[in-house]
């Protein structure tokens, strides 16, 4: 038996309004840990990992590991009929072959049920090992996904550039190129403002705008983002989930041929 | 030119 209540309803339907662009189904495993995905896209270019800590739940019950297929449109669908006040809790029987979410509304007045179909989904778990990066860059959420937007209207890829002066992103396209350059600025007001770049080498990376233009779709999870890069390994786009967890995005680069 | 990689290149299969 699986019971699952998060009174911050609308940061799982967040979470889905972030993820369902870029996976189609996905198999949601619920532990002792917390309710968490990992999945890529259909291309194997992109990963998602989503982490909700059992300790966010205002209740949590999961009597054993338990691995939930579910068609993420669809989830999306009946997560929308809950209002953004609403809490929510996720119902499951063992080896059922249907998940219920039901919504509360905060006054308690009204309380819907929704039953959703699981699906079998053959999943490849890849195994992601703690990297040390050479560099990382905090920075606000919505001001990445203002480069990211602006940056696809004149090319189809950026290249991430960290170096002491800062971050750099660059795209080039038919009608000519662009730059933007954030340095690092830590004495803004507010710290969710702040461009801070933790740097232990340059690196330089290529990737493609359309995987991290759908990543954005996270920006109202969190203020701020990451973003992790090796050079020679993919880079990680995280936005952590106050108080929860996080959804990481892992995005293989694009490499001389 | 540069080539899309894929994440199996990085990481292994569980």
């Amino acid at each position: 038996m699986l019971e699952l209540r998060l009174v911050q309803g609308s940061l799982l339907k967040k979470v889905l309004e972030s993820i369902k662009e870029l996976v189609t189904d996905a198999n949601f495993d619920c532990s002792s840990t917390g309710f968490s995905l990992q999945a890529m896209d259909s291309s194997h270019v992109a990963l998602v990992a989503l982490l909700l800590r059992s300790e966010g739940f205002e209740h949590y019950r999961c009597d054993r590991n338990m691995s939930m297929g579910m068609n993420l449109n669809n989830m999306a669908k009946m997560l929308k009929c809950a209002g953004n006040d609403d809490i929510i809790t996720i119902k499951a029987d063992d080896g059922g072959d249907t998940v219920t979410f039901m919504f509360e509304s905060p006054t308690q007045d009204k309380i819907s049920d929704f039953e959703m179909k699981l699906m079998d989904i053959d999943s490849e778990h890849l195994g992601i090992p703690e990297a040390e990066y050479h560099a990382i860059v905090k920075m606000p959420s919505s001001e990445f996904a203002r480069i990211c937007r602006d940056l696809s209207s004149i090319g189809d890829t950026v290249v991430i550039s960290v170096t002491k002066e800062g971050v750099k992103f660059s795209t080039k396209g038919d009608i000519g190129s662009a730059n933007i350059v954030c340095r690092q600025n830590t004495s803004v007001d507010k710290p969710e403002e702040a461009t801070v770049i933790d740097m232990n080498e340059p690196v330089s990376l290529t990737f493609a705008l359309r995987y991290m233009n759908s990543f954005t779709k996270a920006t109202p999870l969190s203020n701020t983002v990451s973003i992790s890069l090796s050079n020679e390994l993919p880079v990680v786009v995280e936005y952590k989930i106050a108080e929860m967890g996080y959804v990481r995005f892992y995005l293989a680069p694009k490499i001389e041929e | 030119a540069k080539k899309q990689s894929k994440l199996s290149a990085f990481f292994t299969m569980r």
